[in-house]
């Protein structure tokens, strides 16, 4: 574990006092290898290590902690801050509907987020309308309306066959607003950053329907390619917040930090299993200590 | 470009970034970065250029040239194929894909939409089976998947289909129950007949947990290859390369797009040009 290998490295150093630069040199070795083996993306590995090499050295050692346990301490606090406060919820707005952006990669879990969402903001008793966005992957549509009736939440869906995004999601709005709904969640088709085309249409549905929140979806197993996916997304539309799935999986969920340190957004939800229930806010100290292994 | 001009200590740096942004694994790019250095030393390397080739090389012999490549067909009947890996992957999309293939080689092809968990799995399945020309078995939503794929291979089998491929329900291979399941559903298919193929499918923007994800469903349902999925993007999906080395399965397919053409044999030269341009 971590925390033994650091116990060595100050069993072997010993320290008097304060932490001193060989020490703090080995560590960051171990700190930069526990983190790239939690798929933290390389560039913000480098940045954040350098952060911690400012925060501890010449750090004072605590009597009651060990040096290892002092540095598992900085770096936890290094983590937790770059990960962001726990519970920051959706912003509100002064005119409804409150329209909510969800896009992301393909497979991330943006339909099933989606849904999620809309479970949890009838819960809270206001009014959500769902909107059938991904007019591309085959029974998309299907598979929200599905998901919409578990929910008891309506989904605003045209089965026509169009392919205009940005008409749906228009259309969606309109009813949103003429039937007096307090939230309209946009759910959106899967796509790659770097498919210009599909990254024009994500920013024309934006412009469309001006959303107070636009959520990246962003699975938990993700590994070096966060980085690209989190500047790529960031650089389209103006997002407000993340949301990372599968973390009822066993990844280390590096892909986290990296998110939140290039976005600079706080990541708002987990996604935590299948149901429409399994949506939590993100806690980012736990998230803190899971990717420190 | 880490790989222009004379090697410097920057130079090893530069390299050692892009064999980790590609997801290869700090643990396995130590090895390859060390042994780089030695030939470098060894061989008086002093163009960063042959540097590249050196390690195109080096990687090259982590792929097991003679491994298996090819999909399994059985020597008589149908050959029945199972396909298996965590939520979102892209199983059900490479399922479609395979089928058109098999097609254009004038087989018949059956899948078996052993989905019976997901929201409208079965359809979106179904959407893809009528673009194949493919026929489809499917139960009511909450069916047990044994029960489907056992329909399935025995209607295959009557009715000659050259293969059929079982679609099974996206999981997490730290979920105890759902892997048990799986490797009931394939204790079931096997009851009728032999299974050909079972193919794990892993996004290629997975990080080291990919290897986990092999490692565990090789465990519960025996796999036989690999399809790397989303090479489209920017990931380099580099811990194909990991699975290969410590699991020794083969990675037989990749997924480069949504589209039903979008399915190609993997080659190991191909990926490593890919992965270090
Ligand atoms: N275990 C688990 N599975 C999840 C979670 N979120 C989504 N899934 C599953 O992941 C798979 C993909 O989810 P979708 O909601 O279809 O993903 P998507 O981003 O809408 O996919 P595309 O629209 O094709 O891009 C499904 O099998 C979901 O049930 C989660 O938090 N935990
Ligand atoms: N760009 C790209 N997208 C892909 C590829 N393969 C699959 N997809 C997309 O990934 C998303 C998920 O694909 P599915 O086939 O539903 O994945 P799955 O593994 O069956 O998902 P679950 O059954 O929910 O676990 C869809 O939007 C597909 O179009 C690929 O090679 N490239
Ligand atoms: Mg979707
Ligand atoms: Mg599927």
């Amino acid at each position: 574990s971590l925390s033994g290998r650091l116990d060595d490295i100050f069993t072997r150093l010993r320290s008097r006092g304060r932490l001193d630069e060989k020490q703090v040199d080995e560590v960051l070795r171990e700190i930069r290898l526990a983190l790239l083996e939690a798929d933290v993306s390389l560039k913000v590995v480098k940045a954040f290590v350098t952060d911690v090499r400012e925060r501890a050295a010449g750090a004072e050692i605590h009597k009651s902690l060990t040096p290892a346990q002092q540095i598992i301490k900085i770096v936890n606090l290094a983590l937790v801050d770059v990960l962001g406060e726990k519970n920051v919820g959706l912003r509100p707005v002064d005119m409804p509907p409150r329209v909510i952006l969800i896009a992301g990669l393909q497979g991330s879990g943006k339909t099933t987020a989606s849904a999620k969402l809309a479970a949890l903001l009838k819960k809270q008793g206001r009014k959500p309308l769902l909107a059938a966005c991904d007019l591309r992957r085959p029974a998309a549509i299907r598979q929200l309306q599905l998901l919409g009736e578990q929910a008891g939440v309506e989904v605003s869906a045209d089965v026509s066959g169009t392919n205009d995004a940005v008409a749906v999601a228009t259309a969606a709005l309109k009813h949103a607003r003429d039937e007096g709904f307090t939230d309209l969640i946009v759910d959106t088709a899967g796509r790659m950053h770097v498919d210009h085309e599909l990254m024009a249409e994500l920013g024309a549905v934006e412009k469309a329907v001006d959303p107070a929140e636009t959520l990246l979806v962003c699975d938990a197993m993700t590994g070096q390619d966060a980085v690209n996916v989190a500047e790529s997304f960031l650089a389209e539309v103006d997002l407000t917040g993340v949301i990372l799935t599968k973390l009822d999986g066993d990844a280390r969920g590096g892909a986290a930090l990296s998110m939140a340190y290039v976005t600079q957004r706080p990541i708002k939800f987990a996604g935590v299993g299948e149901k429409l229930t399994d949506l939590e806010p993100f806690h980012p100290d736990r998230m803190a200590s899971r990717i420190l292994g | 470009d880490a790989l222009r001009g004379t090697p410097t200590d920057e130079t090893w740096e530069d390299l050692e970034a892009v064999l980790i942004q590609a997801d290869i694994g700090v643990e396995v790019v130590t090895p390859i970065v060390e042994r780089l250095r030695d030939r470098a030393r060894t061989e008086k390397v002093t163009v960063a250029g042959d540097l590249r080739k050196l390690l195109a090389a080096e990687l090259l012999d982590l792929f097991d040239r003679d491994r298996e490549r090819a999909l399994s067909f059985a020597d008589v009947g149908t050959s029945v194929w199972l396909v298996v890996g965590v939520n979102g992957t892209g199983k059900t999309t490479t399922i479609g894909k395979l089928a058109s293939d098999l097609k254009d080689h004038g087989r018949t092809v059956s899948l078996a939409a052993a989905d019976t968990f997901r929201a409208a799995a079965d359809e979106q399945l179904g959407v893809w089976a009528e673009r194949a020309g493919a026929q489809l078995i499917k139960h009511q939503p909450g069916a047990d998947p044994g029960a489907v794929a056992f329909d399935a291979v025995k209607n295959a089998r009557a009715k000659g289909i050259d293969v059929l491929i079982v679609d099974t329900a996206g999981r997490l291979h730290n979920k105890a129950p759902l892997m048990d399941e799986l490797a009931k559903v394939r204790r079931v298919i096997e009851k009728e007949g032999s299974v050909d193929e079972v193919l794990l499918v892993i996004d290629a923007t997975a990080g080291q947990n990919g290897l986990v994800q092999a490692r565990q469903f090789a465990e519960s349902a025996g796999v036989t290859g690999i399809v790397l999925t989303k090479l489209d993007g920017t990931a380099k999906g580099g811990i194909a390369i990991a699975i290969e080395e410590t699991l020794g399965l083969p990675i037989k397919l990749i997924g480069v797009g949504e589209g039903i053409e979008d399915l190609e044999p993997f080659v190991p030269d191909d990926f490593i040009a890919a992965l270090l341009s």
